[in-house]
């Protein structure tokens, strides 16, 4: 099973 | 007081269309250094960087920053009813909360003012560092639409998988399974038909198609994309924009568990 990773968990707001 | 004359009109409209199916509302930010405009899809899953440099526009007048809310598909609608060789001109007077859309038929015979709402959207801002990446794979963006189109066919996902043999895309699904693996080619008449891979280390990450394949709708603007491939990072999808700057798309990769 893979899942979906998201954008959030790379970038953090600036 | 805010006015961006784009003699390349057409530009415009193919980055409208290269954005609306990925995200719906978006914040243009206007400077003195360009157009841009960063935003998620729905899901969170993909991000799109846009950046038109000031110095890409016939006149480009700007007098502070200024942030404008906008429902993609309404500017697309907009933007449609300007003809291929029109120049568009985009204006917004300071304190409305309005943006005009005027288009100028080459021979200026025919001129037209296109007036939209512009709305309040509270969107973050992330902070994209500027990364080493392991593989940077740039190559004709006719030929990366179709292995996404194809591969969709096939399966939902597909991992990206670079080694020194060249860059291999893979899927399977119930029906069977693809392989599509891409060679550098440098010996091409024309640059823009060269497949390029700079590998630093071999790298493989697994992506939904779904998100590829909307990337792939930033075709029309550029003859090359750039797939830069980081195991730690989500792949950096890059349309350079002629002379203007570029549309980035950004993917998180599937993480096997």
């Amino acid at each position: 099973r893979s899942s979906q990773g998201r954008m959030l968990s790379y970038f953090g707001n600036s | 007081m805010l006015e961006l004359r784009l003699v390349q009109g057409s530009l415009l409209k193919k980055v409208l269309d290269a954005m609306r199916e990925l995200v719906n509302d978006a914040n243009f930010d206007c400077s003195a250094t360009g157009f841009s405009l960063q935003a998620m899809d729905s899901s969170h899953v993909a991000l799109v960087a846009l950046l038109l440099r000031s110095e890409g526009f016939e006149h480009y007048r700007c007098d502070r920053n200024l942030s404008m809310g906008m429902n993609l598909n309404n500017m697309s609608k907009m933007l449609r009813c300007a003809g291929n060789d029109d120049i568009i001109t985009i204006k917004a007077d300071d304190g409305t909360d309005s943006v005009t859309f005027m288009f100028e038929s080459p021979n200026q015979d025919k001129i037209a003012d296109f007036e939209m709402k512009l709305m309040d959207i509270d969107s973050e801002h992330l902070g994209i560092p500027d990364a080493e990446y392991q593989a940077i794979v740039r190559m004709p963006s006719s030929e990366f639409a179709r292995i996404c189109k194809d591969l969709s066919s096939i399966g939902d996902t597909v991992v990206i998988s670079v080694t020194k043999e060249g860059v291999k895309f893979s899927t399977a699904g119930d029906i069977g399974t693809a392989n599509i693996v891409c060679r550098q080619n440098k010996t091409v008449d024309k640059p823009e038909e060269a497949t390029i891979i700079e590998m630093q280390e071999p790298v493989s990450l697994t992506f939904a198609l779904r998100y590829l394949n909307s990337f792939t709708k930033a075709t029309p603007l550029s003859d090359t994309v750039t797939i830069s491939l980081s195991s730690e990072l989500p792949v950096v999808v890059e349309y350079k924009i002629a002379e203007m700057g570029y549309i980035r798309y950004y993917l998180a990769p599937k993480i096997e568990e």
